[in-house]
């Protein structure tokens, strides 16, 4: 980016190229060149231009809403959702480690009794992990499982549960009431639960995303976000335009699919990771 | 949605009398903007609209009296003409056992997709193997087996510590023995990146010599599609290619930067969980989903 012998013009567009590359998408990106261009009209130099970039896209990133309080609640409950296939199971898994490693005690829900052998892979992460899991047998109601889970946690003294649910598309009602019933569920137990509900996002996935954040929002309130699959080319620019529409943090990254493959989201590192 | 903004942009035109190439290239800038917003890829835009150009700028638009309307026809014809001319169907040929093989990022619908063939060849006389190639995902294999089990579909034991490329050898051996005609290689997710991974794909490839290779991707993929696309086709030099998740209100652009980008077909559409949820892809109506 920015080789010598550019014209300003040439920049400009490989910079929108860039950004819309990055899954930024189109409005996002008219937005941040028209803001830049109006806060910094004199820009000259293709280094002051990156760096001005990288402060808008950061201060994007930034949202309102602080990242939930720590966790006071015993045990924390915890609820993970998201489409098919975006690494829910196994960013329970690595969220597992981390809470193990921590000192904390771990239980696992295995609340998705629909996908072929679903239980059977999260047992296995719950083994790599250190954590207890609840299980019940294929078929059984999903909110049944997060309830008994729920319940297992204060029995046994565990400082955090883990509440895995299937994969479905956001565009799907009655799957979306059964998300709906599952948290209830959760509530019936502990009335403050599920304390932090964590939508998963594929970094792969373009402009659908925001449908995403915005029907599983509605449906049951989204706390926080992981972003997986940072490992691959795809940037996951889209969480510029959730963060700054939605408010939502960012919370977490997926860059792998070991155990130890998941870190805080740092907006600093990702802006400079788009350039 | 373009139709609305097309009209908005030459409804100004309305008092102006005859239209000018400045107009139609803004209504050019409406349907890039569509394009864009439906994840086709940039590059794959640019040319797109350049194509057009010439023939927006004919008679068909300058003439006529609902020139929005006409820019639309241009688009949808030109867009389904770059999908496909029609249904392209599996490559079965040679010798049986016809080994067909998945392949894609992780969680792109591989496995799923791969119960769904084994129905449809089910329906069309065949008789079906699957056969469990991922050994690293945390109980594939018996993923796998659960589908089989549920469509009375016989499924090779594969073990996982055994390495991918000698599954699926024997798998071909059995096949062979039991009398199967169609092998459905599931193999594991992994990046395009990945030099080792997509080693082990090619040794795959190599060994048992499939007559279709799928590529199977997520429909809601963004500007990734590209890159995606084109290492695997590189790589593979795969025979087409599965959409999974169309059945969400993904637009579906991922299709036509893969379809530009590579230039082979897409052949089927996942259009949910369930096991009969495969159906053939159709480019016509995957250009109107893309435009809204
Ligand atoms: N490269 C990479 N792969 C990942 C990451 N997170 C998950 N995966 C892989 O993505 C695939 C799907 O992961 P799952 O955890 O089964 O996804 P899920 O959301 O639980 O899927 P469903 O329950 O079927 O909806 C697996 O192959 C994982 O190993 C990541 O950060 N990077
Ligand atoms: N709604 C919908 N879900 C699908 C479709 N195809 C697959 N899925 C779901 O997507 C998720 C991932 O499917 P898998 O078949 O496990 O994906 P995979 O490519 O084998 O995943 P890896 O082996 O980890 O790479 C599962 O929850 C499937 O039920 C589809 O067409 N529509
Ligand atoms: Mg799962
Ligand atoms: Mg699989």
């Amino acid at each position: 980016l920015f080789k010598s012998g550019t014209t300003m013009e040439d920049l400009w567009e490989e910079i929108e190229e860039r950004l819309i590359t990055s899954d930024i998408g189109v409005q996002t990106t008219m937005d941040i060149m028209e803001n830049i261009s109006k806060k910094f009209p004199k820009i000259s130099n293709p280094d002051q231009l990156k760096a001005v970039l990288k402060e808008e896209i950061i201060s994007l990133l930034n949202t309102q809403t602080a990242a939930p309080e720590k966790a006071t609640a015993k045990p924390h409950v915890v609820m993970i959702v998201g489409i098919n296939g975006v690494g829910k199971t196994t960013t329970i898994g690595k969220l597992a480690a981390k809470s193990s490693d921590e000192g904390k005690k771990v239980l696992i829900a295995a609340a998705d009794t629909f996908r072929a052998a679903a239980i059977e892979q999260l047992v296995i992460w719950a083994e790599k992990a250190g954590a207890d899991i609840v299980r019940h047998r294929d078929n059984a109601d999903p909110a049944a499982v997060a309830y008994d889970g729920v319940e297992a946690a204060v029995a046994r003294g565990k400082d955090i549960v883990f509440v895995d649910t299937a994969g479905r598309l956001h565009t799907k009602i009655s799957l979306m009431e059964e998300l709906k019933k599952i948290r209830r569920a959760l509530s019936k137990k502990i009335p403050d639960a599920p304390h932090e509900v964590l939508l998963v996002l594929d970094a792969t996935t373009g402009q659908n995303a925001l449908s995403q954040v915005r029907l599983f929002n509605n449906a049951i309130g989204v706390t926080g976000i992981a972003l997986t699959k940072l490992d691959g080319t795809a940037k996951g620019g889209i969480v510029v335009s959730i963060c700054s529409t939605f408010d939502i943090p960012l919370k977490y990254i997926g860059v792998g699919e070991q155990l130890e493959d998941l870190h805080d989201f740092d907006p600093a590192l990702f802006a400079d990771a788009l350039f | 949605n373009l139709s609305e903004r097309l009209d908005s942009v030459f409804k100004k035109l309305k008092g102006h009398g005859k239209l000018k190439e400045k107009d139609v290239e803004d209504g050019l800038k409406e349907v890039r903007i569509a394009l864009l917003e439906a994840d086709v890829h940039y590059k794959v835009v640019k040319k797109f609209i350049n194509d057009i150009k010439e023939r927006a700028l004919g008679q068909e638009v300058m003439k006529s009296l609902t020139p929005g309307q006409q820019v639309i026809k241009i688009v949808n014809d030109e867009l389904t003409k770059l999908m496909g001319a029609s249904h392209e169907d599996l490559n079965l040929s040679g010798p049986v056992p016809i080994p067909v093989m998945l392949v894609g990022l992780q969680g792109s619908g591989k496995t799923t997709t791969a119960g769904k063939l084994a129905v449809l060849m089910r329906k069309n006389g065949r008789k079906p193997y699957l056969v469990p190639a991922d050994v690293y995902r945390p109980a594939a294999i018996k993923q796998l087996k659960k589908l089989g089990d549920q469509l009375d579909v016989p499924v090779f034991p594969s073990d996982a510590k055994k390495d991918p490329v000698k599954i699926c050898r024997e798998a071909v051996k059995k096949a062979r023995k039991e009398g199967y005609d169609t092998l459905i290689l599931d193999t594991a997710g992994r990046l395009h990146v990945d030099e080792e991974l997509m080693t082990e794909l090619v040794r795959i490839r190599d060994a048992v010599h499939p007559s279709d290779i799928l590529l199977v991707a997520d429909a809601m993929t963004g500007q990734d599609a590209v890159n995606i696309a084109k290492s695997y086709d590189e790589i593979l030099d795969i025979g087409g290619v599965v959409l999974t998740k169309m059945d969400g209100d993904a637009r579906g652009g991922a299709a036509l930067s893969i379809k530009a980008v590579t230039g082979k077909p897409i052949k089927f559409i996942g259009v949910g969980e369930k096991l009969n949820q495969l159906e053939p892809f159709h480019p016509d109506r995957m250009a109107s989903s893309i435009l809204g």
